[in-house]
């Protein structure tokens, strides 16, 4: 953990009470191999450590704070600072009903998730329509219909239409004059390179006009996590982030490329398979689960 | 002449972005940097060819590829929550079946909802018979069920589909070690095959997926599924270094069709492209 590594690497310092600029390169070092040991993005790691070290080397060890200490503070400091609030809400409409779209890559959860949300809204008593346009993956129309029995939802069956945009039409056409609070469209998962997928994406957006765009990014994604984040945020736009299977041991890092990079809150945290296992995001709680 | 002897930091540099970035983790790139390091010092007339000199490193990490010599009886495939296990099962399925196989799948994801109906989908479309309980049924049941049944439907392979699962969750990892003895009560070792799916844009905890399932019930080999992502999978590198695992398939895609055997020096050729 990091913690460890900077032990090892204070040791030194304790006796002198002084941070030689060494000291402060193995510090950085040992920092910038725990950002990459949790999945950070690679160049958003180099960035945060020359920001880590130009505060650092701009500081005088003070005679009350250890070295140690006055370094941890900083590298939390950064994170918070980049992590950002919690408790950003969801995208509301102004008046009528708010539609949601869940995209992300495949199995990344977002049937589930839509599940989730929807369980979440019922008990704050919002009524709420469930809506499947994935019409490839076999059983997936199946899946979501069991989930809305499940969050006590309503479902929108698709009675076997095959075109992602005429079900959304349909939809439309089907909430005229119902009084739902939420309409939440699950979507077929598609990779960050499939541009005739990403271009159905962008037509169903379109005819859809979504409140709000969440996007489902599983945690264990690796280097390749914030190209997708930002393939999904250039094709259609991308309002909200909902950091998924945080439930094992993973560290998360892609919450940090994607807040940094791209600007997006994380509002929701996926950690585990039920439909109660949605929680509003805490951004102290990830920072210290991404430095280890 | 000036022959090339040191190597500068900013190739040091690129070289540890190119490594990192295709998730090879953090102590393999250490680990490869430290010895082209060494054998630029060491060696007179190194050319510039230092990915050569990686590829060849690189080899010597993955377990040599070998031929299925014992034939297969049962196949138990797992993974953790939606790496692709359902899907890579069907590609199997008709491969096998495609080779003159009696293939016959048992949908023991009993859990979440329409895994099963996922499956039958499946067995439908490519006409290869199922076995299946009641949902919430013990994994081990419908397993159970598979095995006495395989004789009676002159089926000589069983594929099991089980349900995702997170390695941290004991009691999840418990039920996978019980579906193993059950299945060792009927076939031997030999005629058993456990199979892991990893999804290839895992990061770090592709290591950590793998170590645990060893633990618990032995992998056989991996399957590398979502290959077709800009992911790299470099993580195998590292399971194979600790575990000795080999990789025998890409996922490639969707369909069916989309399941490439792994080859060792495409694999290497694909992470530096
Ligand atoms: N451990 C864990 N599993 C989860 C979580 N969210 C979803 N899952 C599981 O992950 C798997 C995939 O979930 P899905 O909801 O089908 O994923 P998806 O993104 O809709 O998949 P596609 O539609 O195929 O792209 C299922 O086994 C879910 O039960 C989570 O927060 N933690
Ligand atoms: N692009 C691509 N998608 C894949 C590949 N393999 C599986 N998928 C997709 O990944 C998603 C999840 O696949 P599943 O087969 O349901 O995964 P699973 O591991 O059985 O999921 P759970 O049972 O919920 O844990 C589906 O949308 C699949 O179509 C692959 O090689 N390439
Ligand atoms: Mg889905
Ligand atoms: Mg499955």
């Amino acid at each position: 953990s990091l913690g460890d590594k900077f032990n090892n690497v204070f040791r030194y310092i304790r006796g002198t009470g002084k941070m030689s600029e060494k000291n402060i390169d193995e510090a950085v070092r040992s920092v910038k191999m725990a950002l990459l040991e949790a999945d950070v993005d690679y160049k958003v790691v180099k960035d945060f450590v020359a920001d880590v070290k130009k505060r650092v080397i701009g500081q005088e060890v003070t005679k009350n704070i250890l070295p140690e200490q006055q370094f941890v503070k900083i590298i939390h400091e950064e994170l918070t600072e980049i992590m950002g609030k919690s408790n950003i809400d969801l995208t509301c409409a102004n008046i009528g009903t708010t539609y949601l779209m869940v995209v992300g890559i495949q199995g990344s959860g977002k049937t589930t998730a839509c599940g989730k949300l929807a369980f979440l809204l019922q008990s704050q008593k919002k009524k709420v329509l469930l809506v499947s346009t994935d019409i490839r993956r076999p059983a997936a129309i199946t899946q979501l219909k069991i989930l809305a029995k499940k969050a006590n939802a309503s479902f929108f069956d698709p009675e076997g239409e095959k075109d992602p945009c005429k079900i959304v039409k349909n939809v439309s056409e089907y909430v005229r004059h119902k009084d739902y609070d939420y309409v939440i469209f699950d979507t077929a998962g598609r990779l960050e390179l499939d541009e005739p997928l990403m271009k159905e994406l962008t037509q169903i957006k379109i005819i859809l006009k979504p409140h709000e765009i969440l996007f489902v990014a599983d945690s264990m994604m690796g280097q390749s996590a914030l190209k997708v984040a930002r393939s999904f945020d250039e094709n259609i736009g991308v309002d909200g982030v909902i950091l998924n299977k945080l439930d094992g041991d993973t560290r998360g890092g892609v919450a940090l490329s994607v807040k940094k990079v791209l600007g997006k809150p994380i509002k929701f945290m996926g950690l585990g398979e039920k439909l109660v296992d949605l929680e509003v995001f805490h951004p102290e709680r990830l920072a210290s689960r991404i430095l280890g | 002449i000036v022959l090339k002897n040191t190597i500068d930091e900013d190739e040091i540099e690129e070289l540890e972005e190119i490594l990192i970035t295709a998730d090879m983790g953090v102590p393999i790139t250490m680990e490869l940097i430290d010895s082209v390091r060494a054998k630029v010092k060491a060696s007179k007339d190194m050319t510039d060819d230092i990915y050569g000199f990686l590829r060849e490193s690189l080899r010597t990490y993955l377990p040599d590829e070998w031929k299925e010599t014992n034939k297969v009886k049962v196949l138990l495939v797992f993974g953790v929550n939606g790496s692709g296990k359902t899907t890579t099962i069907a590609k199997l399925a008709k491969k096998y079946k495609d080779e003159g196989r009696k293939v016959l799948l048992a949908a023991a994801d009993t859990f979440r909802a329409a895994a099963v109906e996922q499956l039958r989908v499946w067995s439908k479309r490519l006409e290869i018979p199922m076995i299946e309980k009641a949902d919430g049924a013990d994994p081990s049941s419908v397993i159970y069920e598979a095995l006495e049944g395989m004789k009676a439907r002159g089926c000589d392979l069983l594929i099991i589909d089980t349900a995702g699962r997170l390695h941290t969750n004991k009691n999840l990892m418990d039920e996978m070690s019980k579906m193993k003895r059950t299945i060792a009560q009927h076939v031997s070792s030999s005629e058993l095959r456990t199979q892991m799916i990893l999804d290839a844009t895992t990061g770090n905890n592709g290591l950590m997926q793998a170590r645990q399932f060893d633990k618990t019930i032995g992998i056989d080999e991996l399957i590398l599924a979502k290959f077709d992502s800009s992911a790299k999978g470099g993580f195998i590198f590292s399971i194979a270094r600790e575990l000795k695992l080999p990789v025998k398939y890409l996922g490639i895609g969707e369909g069916v069709d989309d399941l490439l055997p792994f080859s060792r020096d495409d694999f290497i050729e694909a992470l530096f492209e």
